[in-house]
């Protein structure tokens, strides 16, 4: 199984969004996947439509007190599994904090279940911060996928989840980027077409060819519970993360 | 002075861009206005085109290494000053954790300070988390405002930050709702409209009457260091966060 955690510590950028709808590409295409929320906030389980999952989160795992496996739930989609988050998840950051190993004690508490588990990709969907849930997400991660929103203040925090991320490779060597994904882009404003050429100039081999445009969809799409591809499956945003799946699978079957 | 937090732990709300064009709307109508960046990213810094700023910010004050005033620094816009953020800012959420004082270090820092301050408004910008910067925020000020993204999530996250306001209350039992700030409102969508509904049914008194409409010149302004009320002084922003300032002044002298 490959872990990836999908983070960025700029707000709204479409991290969940991006988590949730190439998980459910993923799964579409065969690939047994398990979407791992680590977000107090919940998006992403309720983006898929998981509202009551009796408390089921990361958070007992990381204290210690149950495995991993306990908390992954089914989706209603075939080969997605999920660890929703719950509320006790933002209690996480201040038990891990106090812990001699704070940074990779998400590591470890995979490092047992990732050799024998049943998929394929996990996705980590992060909070936006660079506080200790993040951190552990990229110190326990393969690769990291950024999402990147056409907009400037994203551009402007790009260079510091760069930084982070080579920070991280002194507890994780193995850390790679795994790709910048441009997300929200609006073809009727020249700042979308600025931010796309120089995040193209200085990430040239990294950013995805594939763009995710600005599509109301995609906002409408969590309130009903389902990933883009079941809400609008013929629309720009499932074409688009489609082909990002398509783009992500190349990426991993030539490395 | 009244110190106001601009705050909501989900990302990308339009937190920044609210607390320096309300600042800038403020200043221009005569009001002595100081803008603090409490988010290691430093948006609200170079969104008044203050990028090098020698390292100034809140950090050193936090860790009692240096006075607030010390830190203070003006804008090129009369009435409009600063406190700009570092990225030494991350570390204070630390070295705050370890402090016994930790949920009320910024009161007690800014509790000489405030009844001195040439201000007569002050507003914090907050990262988005739940984190001990977010909280040290509501501990010290006398409101929160609360900008909400017309999308689902946005919404789902409402309940949480109004919670949030509720337990901090034991520690400030002064602090108020000063009001909800719908933005990015899209008329052409359903969704805009039904989160404006919902708010406005179970937040009546508290919204504000004032919507701020997605304007990609919003978005612009900040790559260019100015506040929109200079970038498109006669926008629909700039309209949409003159009436705002306006409101809130009616708020305040109302209050
Ligand atoms: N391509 C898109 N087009 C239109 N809306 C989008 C798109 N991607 C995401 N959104 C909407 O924009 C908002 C921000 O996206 P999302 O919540 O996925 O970002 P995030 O980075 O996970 O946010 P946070 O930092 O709070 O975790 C959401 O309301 C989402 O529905
Ligand atoms: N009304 C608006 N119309 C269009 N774009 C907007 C509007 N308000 C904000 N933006 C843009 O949306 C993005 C998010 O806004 P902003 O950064 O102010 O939110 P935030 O809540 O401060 O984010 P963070 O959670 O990262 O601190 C920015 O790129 C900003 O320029
Ligand atoms: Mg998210
Ligand atoms: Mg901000």
């Amino acid at each position: 199984m490959k872990l990836l955690a999908v983070a960025n510590q700029k707000g709204g950028v479409g991290k969940t969004t991006t988590a949730v709808n190439l998980s459910a590409c993923l799964a579409e295409r065969g690939k047994r996947v398990l979407l791992i929320d680590l977000d107090p906030q919940g998006n992403a389980t309720s983006a898929l439509g998981l509202e009551d999952t009796g408390g089921r989160s990361l958070y007992e795992p990381l204290i210690g007190q149950a495995a991993v496996t306990d908390e992954i739930v089914p989706t209603r989609f075939e080969r997605l599994f999920m660890i929703p988050a719950s509320l006790d998840l933002a209690g996480a950051e201040i038990e891990v904090a106090r812990l001699d190993d704070h940074l990779t004690r998400l590591r470890e508490v995979l490092g047992s279940f990732i050799p024998k588990a049943p998929f394929d990709y996990a996705f980590l969907d992060c909070p936006p911060s660079l506080g200790i849930l993040m951190t552990n997400a990229l110190a326990a991660a393969d690769k990291v996928l950024i999402p990147l929103q056409c907009e400037y203040f994203a551009l402007e925090g790009l260079s510091k989840i760069v930084q982070v991320v080579e920070q991280i490779r002194g507890v994780n060597s193995n850390l790679g980027i795994g790709g910048i994904i441009m997300t929200m882009y609006d073809a009727r404003t020249n700042l979308s077409q600025q931010v796309l050429n120089e995040v193209r100039q200085h990430f040239a081999h990294v950013v995805f060819q594939t763009i995710i445009p600005r599509s109301i969809r995609l906002g409408e799409a969590p309130s009903f519970g389902q990933p883009i591809i079941e809400y609008e499956p013929n629309g720009v945003g499932a074409t688009a993360y489609r082909a990002l799946s398509e783009e992500f699978l190349q990426r991993e079957q030539g490395a």
